[in-house]
């Protein structure tokens, strides 16, 4: 599960 | 970036730009809940902090940049520049009953014991309750004006539109924050009330009042 990725949400 | 992302984006913009703009164009801060608009300060505050860490985007760099400078300059107005219109006594949500259980929360349930993913946990969880003040506002006056509906309006949107983001993502990147959506589900959830009363009321044209 790839959670880091939500970093470029605001 | 997705369409829902993008959606989303803009709604959130759009929601401060709505709020800025009443203020400024009415001189006032009236039926706002600055309780809220220092959460969301403190809430942009955390979450950003990776502007000095990593870089994404001019997109993303841009966005994050104004979004914390006009939560500054929104508690700027309502606590210096419009004070004498700002209704404090109908704003007596209290804080703490926010940002002390978030605070806890972020600490046992995360994804990595780090501090800046503590802080960015912290930011999602109060995010989520952060409206409350001005909901607790809302129904303790009874009514809001037309222009602070719109602002909820679009404010509440911005993390409809999210999950939206979410589930395309969870289909087609394989992406999936367990965190983000559960905050964003119960955020949306809190809108919720309030979406009918914009749909049944404002839309029409009235007023939104509560029944007494």
């Amino acid at each position: 599960v790839d959670y880091t990725a939500s970093k470029d949400e605001l | 970036m997705n369409v829902f992302r993008l959606l989303g984006d803009m709604s959130h913009l759009l929601a401060i730009l709505i709020l800025l703009l009443k203020m400024w164009k009415t001189r006032s801060c009236a039926g706002i809940s600055g309780k809220t608009q220092i959460l969301f300060a403190l809430v942009f505050t955390t979450r950003y902090l990776d502007l000095f860490s990593s870089f994404i985007s001019i997109y993303n760099t841009t966005m994050k940049l104004f979004f914390i400078a006009s939560s500054y300059f929104t508690i700027f107005l309502m606590y210096s520049k419009f004070k004498a219109t700002y209704d404090s006594n109908h704003d007596s949500f209290r804080m703490e009953f926010l940002v002390v259980p978030v605070g806890g929360l972020a600490f046992l349930v995360n994804h990595e014991f780090l501090p800046l993913e503590i802080l960015w946990t912290f930011s999602i969880y109060l995010e989520s309750v952060a409206i409350l003040p001005q909901l607790f506002m809302v129904s303790k006056t009874g009514e809001a004006e037309t222009i602070t509906s719109h602002y909820l309006f679009a404010l509440g949107s911005y993390r409809l539109l999210y999950i939206f983001n979410w589930v395309y993502r969870y289909y087609f990147d394989g992406f999936f924050d367990l965190i983000a959506v559960v905050a964003g589900c119960v955020q949306t959830i809190l809108y919720c009330d309030f979406f009918y009363l914009y749909i049944t009321k404002v839309l029409k044209g009235k007023k939104l009042s509560l029944p007494a």
